[in-house]
């Protein structure tokens, strides 16, 4: 179930619509201090279906719609889609492809689809529960998430492992 | 459910001391349930201690220890469920030289089954990639990508550029 | 006391400002009293923006760039009332080359008020220091001094070391 | 008012009496991780009079002392000075020297000292008090003291600008 395309458009710093290509392997994502690197990957944890604002380093939600530049007005939308490769049929649809779109707009409301089909969020995640993909799963880590997995507070630790399950 | 629980524990746990050990080349940890007669709502403590200290609360590690333990669990969990893929956002900053060589190596040992997307500052962890992404930020404020580099096979040795290039 | 603290505030602001456009190269930035009718017990509010960003709360900012804006207070802090040392422990590592330099740059415009106790894995702020030493636990779970390293004055080439010392 | 000397014994992994001679300008520490270079950092910070065994990342301050290793019996104290260069008269005292010591014992209590003669912390805190380096002062940084800076709760913010007037 490999990822295969990202497409940011108006998600964070992301004013234009662009798009990255992911190969097997090992992919190094790599730029100066605030060049966007970090917003990737609150992309694809927003895509999965993240609702926690906190998540995405902002009070509300909609802090990730491009607010705009010294020379650029801010955007009205956001929204990022996931390609994957679904060969190995481990999502149980018949498409040989998945793509997961998510898109918010500045007054409210987020629109998710599977495929191009609008779906609501209950079905993403019912779709994902297996796969690992999860929003809260162990795919995404960063300083924090080293904290959750050694944690004190070992309620966080547990759900990995029953996420593991 | 008890048992599916109890018996991925068991595997995580004993996964963990493979990973902890291939990261710490030796030393000794654990992963228990505080009250093993509730699998299903008890906690889950972690030990460890480097080669050579006293088994200790995982406080008392340093920055660069807890990162590593941290990455061991979170490898031991990849072991019973494989995530389809992992992106890594500057988890290799608190690791000395010689220890982010072994946080490599285990991203290659796991990277035939997780695709890694792995941001980071530091030249070893970029110059082991197959693939390196360079964001930007030209226009001040807003994102883009500078082009994809492919580090290729690994055992065809790059082709000196001509120098100035 | 209210004349001190308001002069305190005023001062530290107007120092800010230089010391994070030194670190950030432009941009803008500012504190202020969230309540300015009560000076005494007011919360103190941070403002930073980066080159042709748009102002923005500072949760916005990404990890290297927090961690230069909290640089930039301290030495603004510093200004108004040095402290005889200071000890910073890995706080380049979330930096990237070109912020380690100016990071750097602001120790040497402070050294001569404030002696710098700086902990770190990076070559580069190493080899700005005056003087390096090594800890090392070559009896485990013992930490002892490896030597002290004169890097001297910084105009005097250092004798190159016959090979293999 | 320079840190001529730190010594310690028995404080975390310094078992031995060890001397760190420390000069003015930029001292850089390195070493592999968990060498102890954290370690010194917070025997700076408890020599000052620290009160939280949290800032000594420990759950009972009694873990500042040595607990033994693998081959090693644990110490039943620790102890920590700091000598200082006085000739600035800065520390309203006539000798040109301050030693400061504290000393804890396994069965309790912790004894503070200043050039060699028994004093309570109080002594100690009304000693520093204007010199910028108060246990809570703003001369000892790493990563949680960063975002302790930027910290929406800003209160914390607060009792630096006050220490500074
Ligand atoms: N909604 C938004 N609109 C426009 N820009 C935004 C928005 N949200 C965040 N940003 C910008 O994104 C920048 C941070 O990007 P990001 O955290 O991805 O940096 P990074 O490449 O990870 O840097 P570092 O190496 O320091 O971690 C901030 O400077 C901020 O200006
Ligand atoms: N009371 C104690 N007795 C013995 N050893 C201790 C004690 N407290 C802490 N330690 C040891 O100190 C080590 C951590 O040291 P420290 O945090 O200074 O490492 P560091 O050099 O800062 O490493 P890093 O580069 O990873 O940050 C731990 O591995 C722990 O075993
Ligand atoms: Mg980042
Ligand atoms: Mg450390």
């Amino acid at each position: 179930m490999r990822l295969k395309t990202l497409r940011l458009h108006g998600f964070k710093s992301f004013a234009d619509r662009t798009t990255f290509e992911f190969r097997e392997g090992i992919t190094a994502i790599i730029g100066s201090n605030g060049c966007g690197k970090s917003n990737i990957a609150d992309a694809i944890r927003w895509a999965l279906g993240e609702q926690r604002a906190s998540a995405m380093r902002g009070a509300k939600m909609e802090e990730v719609i491009f607010q705009g530049t010294a020379r650029r007005r801010p955007l009205s939308f956001a929204e990022v889609s996931l390609l994957f490769d679904n060969q190995s049929g481990r999502v149980p649809i018949p498409q040989t492809e998945l793509d997961l779109a998510r898109k918010v707009f500045r007054e409210g409301g987020s629109e998710y689809s599977l495929n191009r089909t609008a779906c609501r969020l209950r079905d993403v995640q019912s779709l994902l529960r297996d796969t690992g993909l999860g929003a809260n799963a162990y795919s995404i880590i960063e300083a924090t998430m080293i904290e959750t997995l050694l944690s004190d507070r070992a309620e966080e630790r547990r759900s990995l492992f029953e996420e593991a399950a | 459910a008890r048992e599916v629980f109890e018996a991925t524990f068991d595997a995580v746990r004993s996964n963990f001391t493979r990973t902890f050990q291939s990261l710490f080349q030796g030393g000794e940890c654990d992963i228990r349930l505080a009250d093993p007669n509730d699998p299903l709502e008890s906690a889950v403590e972690i030990q460890a201690s480097p080669l050579g200290k006293r088994t200790q609360r995982i406080h008392l590690l340093s920055g660069g220890e807890r990162t590593l333990t941290a990455l061991a669990l979170l490898f031991a969990l990849y072991l019973v469920k494989p995530s389809p893929f992992c992106v890594l956002d500057e988890v290799d900053a608190p690791l000395d030289e010689s220890n982010v060589g072994r946080f490599i190596r285990l991203l290659y040992d796991f990277k035939h089954e997780t695709q890694f997307v792995v941001i980071t500052h530091n030249p070893q962890t970029m110059e082991s990639a197959d693939w390196v992404y360079g964001v930007t930020m030209e226009e001040p404020g807003v994102s883009s990508i500078v082009g994809v580099e492919l580090l290729g096979a690994r055992d065809v040795p790059l082709p000196t550029a001509p120098s100035g290039a």
